[in-house]
């Protein structure tokens, strides 16, 4: 008892802007094994959207779990999501619990 | 003594 119970949640961000406007650290076989965002961009679509906050840690991507990969190629995946015409979002699943 | 395992810190990269 009294332990938090970590909880995600699912953040639909729309490509309302030219860039997505976040910066990710962390990956596989570093501190930091999930990529937690570090800064949001003002004016990017992720501010725009206002739901994505520093700090939270990055699960998935488009239900493509981050978990294992490393850095780049959790960068890879996300850049890839905000390119493809074929969505006019990217699904994030985030968490604060780090 | 404890073993510490130091992991490397990560990039960082914008998107």
């Amino acid at each position: 008892p009294g332990l938090l119970e970590p909880t995600s949640c699912l953040v639909r961000v729309p490509k309302s802007a030219s860039t997505l406007g976040i910066a990710i650290e962390g990956g596989a076989n570093t501190r930091q094994p999930l990529p937690r965002i570090v800064t949001i961009q003002r004016g990017g679509s992720a501010h725009n959207c206002g739901q994505l906050k520093v700090g939270q840690v990055i699960l998935e991507v488009n239900g493509v779990s981050l978990r294992g990969r490393e850095h780049r190629e959790a960068a890879r995946l996300i850049a890839e999501a905000f390119k493809t015409k074929e969505k006019d979002y990217i699904d994030f699943l985030v968490t604060e619990f780090n | 003594r404890e073993k510490r395992l130091t992991l490397p810190p990560s990039e960082i990269t914008l998107l």
